[in-house]
């Protein structure tokens, strides 16, 4: 409704009151002049009701946006580096006083009052970014609302007591915020939104200096929507340069998160591969290409490497999602386990395709992510009936189980797109030296020695292999698997008439090989 | 196949962590040590 | 074996406004607060100049490579950043001390009561107007003629 008449206008004059202290003020130290000011707020009324400020703040944003798009639009000043530091004046005296007032609301102790009048400004600056690009469509310009979540979140952490303790709270905030202007809610912002999400102060404070890794869920969000995001658009292998300038972009911030938080791409793993399009072999090897500081990874191009001899092979890897609770309808998921527990009904194993088909068109006929919670869930399940009988997984403990039979069944009854999409969801587990990488190493190399068609060590080869041509990084448990296949006669893998289908096809094969010994 | 992910600006060797001085998704360089902020004395905040 | 899935509406609606923003990229300044000297603004500079930044840049060794002239220049210049407190620490490590009540650098350890010509030769001092006149009514002399 309506916003009390004179209201724009003092807040009109209120923020340019502002704007003016904290350019004219010396250096940036406003603080001294802010008490006067919000007594010229409480002078006009502004702080009477919690809808005066809300309005006092929606309004204020308008205003200073509505400056930006001035300057911005003035073809004089356009991509100019003086237009833009106009526009950083206007936008950087809002920040400073929406920041002045967080700090110094409520009682210095209780953060309670801050932290909702935080949420209520960043609320109400992501309504009006929505609702500006939902009507100016191409003409919607990030800079301005970049500029405003960049600069308040710079001032709200600096190294001052009072934001200490607040700082969990600010963190959570902005998540939220963030997840609400996610690409796929506001397409038209993606560039800046990624860049906030990768800002060095807000990676330092996500995942280095916030204490138990308490932020790192919140972050792995914010990295599946942009996964989310991008998807269809990496599906197609063509991509149009504004989806290239945002991939690379994407690659730029995962390689930082690879190099310096190894641990979180090791937890986050299985759910962004889950959102990751199976075609998007890079991206996703350079997920599973992560291992935990602490681990010494073996050369897995030394001879006679005894991979079942490595102790870090007996220990499971960290899975934050509930794998279990993903496998849907209940009736599939008991049905399930009745199976794994004994090995019967086999009707079950005749159903198990119709489960996870979803649609007759090609390219999309199966549940994908159904498919990657029945591989990994069996998976732990085969590994667990394995240890509880003493053994560790080897071609010989992994045979002739319930789980066995399953992935057999899948590799038999499903057509060759479903069949890649489970041969993908296995080689998503080939990651550092674990149990699981172990056990689905291993599987991969029963069903290709027990495969009765050609087709099948074929396809196996060729998911293992696509994997292997991209540029680095490769996984580790990708090339210890994809050695042993070619280097044990037992899988007579050169025997085998795909190897030598076409001069090209032998000729990278060997050099793949040669590479590998 | 792909990008060759180690001319994307970042140094991938460095033993230090590259997200202190990270540029930014489409900066080809890091941040130079001019443009990274740092609590310096208040004394030498001179201008 | 998937082949190519056709964008649905909605996606290629998404993909019209990413075309947009992909001319309206953000500019490295944008993120960065205003510096008054040296923003983050990158030009186009010739090819055969230097690109990247130097290896080892932004470390302490490079710094004390530099000249007494630049790092003052860079602590002048680029106040509030890792520059300027790399500079500091590169200063103190050649015997300059900072002295936070006169706000300038000395190389000489002890605290001086006049500076003259006499006892600057070869030093290099740089300090604060205002700060100096304050200075001057505790009864600090100052007698040296140029400064710049």
């Amino acid at each position: 409704y309506e916003d009390p008449p004179g209201l724009v206008d003092k807040t009109e004059y209120l923020i340019r009151e502002w704007i003016n202290i904290y350019t004219t003020h010396q250096g940036r130290d406003s603080t001294k002049s802010f008490s006067v000011f919000v007594h010229q707020m409480n002078l006009h009324g502004i702080l009477k009701t919690d809808d005066l400020i809300t309005r006092f703040f929606r309004l204020s944003t308008q205003i200073c946006i509505d400056t930006c798009y001035r300057i911005l639009c003035d073809k004089s000043t356009l991509n100019s580096t003086g237009g833009r530091s106009k526009c950083y004046h206007t936008l950087d005296a809002f920040v400073r006083l929406v920041a002045l007032l967080v700090k110094h609301s409520g009682e210095s102790s209780n953060t309670t009052t801050k932290v909702q009048l935080l949420n209520k400004v960043l609320g109400i600056v992501a309504g009006v970014l929505l609702q500006d690009h939902d009507n100016r469509l191409g003409e919607f310009h990030q800079m301005p609302y970049q500029r405003v979540f960049t600069m308040l979140f710079l001032e709200l952490n600096a190294p001052e007591p009072v934001l200490e303790a607040l700082n969990f709270h600010v963190l959570t905030a902005y998540c939220h915020t963030f997840h609400i202007l996610r690409p796929a809610k506001a397409a038209g912002f993606c560039y800046a939104w990624l860049e906030l999400i990768s800002h060095r102060v807000f990676i330092g404070r996500m995942l280095a200096t916030t204490p138990q890794q308490k932020c790192w869920p919140l972050y792995s969000q914010l990295l599946v929507d942009l996964f989310k995001y991008l998807a269809p658009f990496l599906r197609n292998a063509e991509l149009a340069k504004p989806v290239t300038m945002l991939y690379k972009g994407t690659l730029r911030v995962l390689l930082v998160l690879l190099h310096d938080f190894p641990e979180f791409l090791c937890d986050n793993y299985y759910g962004f591969c889950d959102v990751i399009p199976p075609n998007c072999i890079q991206m996703r090897n350079l997920i599973l290409s992560a291992f935990p500081r602490t681990m010494r990874l073996p050369d897995p191009f030394i001879p006679n490497l005894k991979v079942d001899m490595l102790p870090e092979i007996t220990y499971a890897p960290r899975i934050l999602t509930n794998i279990a609770a993903t496998i849907s309808p209940p009736q599939f998921k008991k049905d399930l386990d009745s199976y794994l527990k004994a090995r019967a009904p086999v009707t079950f194993l005749s159903e198990l395709r119709s489960n996870l088909q979803v649609s007759n068109e090609p390219g999309i006929r199966y549940n994908i992510s159904l498919m990657n919670a029945l591989v990994l869930y069996v998976g732990t399940q085969a590994i667990a009936y394995i240890k509880n009988k003493s053994h560790s997984p080897s071609m010989s403990t992994i045979a002739h189980s319930a789980h066995m039979d399953i992935f057999q069944n899948l590799t038999v009854d499903l057509d060759t797109e479903g069949r890649y999409l489970f041969f993908n969801a296995m080689a998503n587990q080939l990651r550092y030296p674990n149990s699981h990488t172990h056990y689905f190493s291993c599987t991969f190399l029963y069903l290709f020695a027990e495969a009765n068609t050609e087709v099948i060590q074929e396809q196996i080869t060729r998911v293992l292999l696509e994997r292997l041509i991209v540029n680095r990084p490769h996984p580790w448990g990708l090339l210890i698997t994809f050695i042993e296949l070619i280097k044990n006669p037992t899988y007579k893998f050169w025997q085998h008439q795909f190897v030598h289908c076409a001069p090209e096809i032998e000729k990278l094969f060997e050099s793949v090989a040669r590479s590998c010994f | 196949l792909g990008q060759d992910l180690t001319v994307l600006g970042l140094n991938l060797n460095s033993p230090e962590n590259l997200y202190p001085s990270f540029g930014g998704p489409w900066a080809d360089h890091p941040c130079r040590p001019q443009d990274v902020d740092f609590h310096v004395p208040p004394e030498y905040i001179i201008n | 074996p998937l082949g190519a899935v056709p964008l649905q509406k909605e996606h290629q609606t998404q993909f019209q406004l990413m075309e947009s923003a992909f001319y309206h990229m953000p500019h490295p300044s944008d993120t960065e607060r205003v510096r008054h000297y040296l923003p983050r603004n990158p030009y186009n500079t010739p090819p055969y100049y230097i690109q990247a930044p130097l290896f080892n840049s932004d470390t302490l060794e490079f710094y004390q490579r530099l000249g007494t002239e630049t790092l003052f220049f860079v602590f002048y210049y680029m106040e509030g950043t890792k520059a300027q407190y790399l500079a500091a620490k590169a200063l103190k490590k050649q015997s300059w001390r900072f002295h936070t009540k006169y706000m300038m650098w000395f190389q000489r350890h002890e605290e001086p009561k006049i500076i003259n010509e006499e006892y600057e030769q070869g030093t290099y001092i740089y300090f604060d107007y205002e700060k100096w006149g304050q200075r001057k009514k505790e009864g600090f002399t100052f007698e040296y003629k140029y400064l710049e």
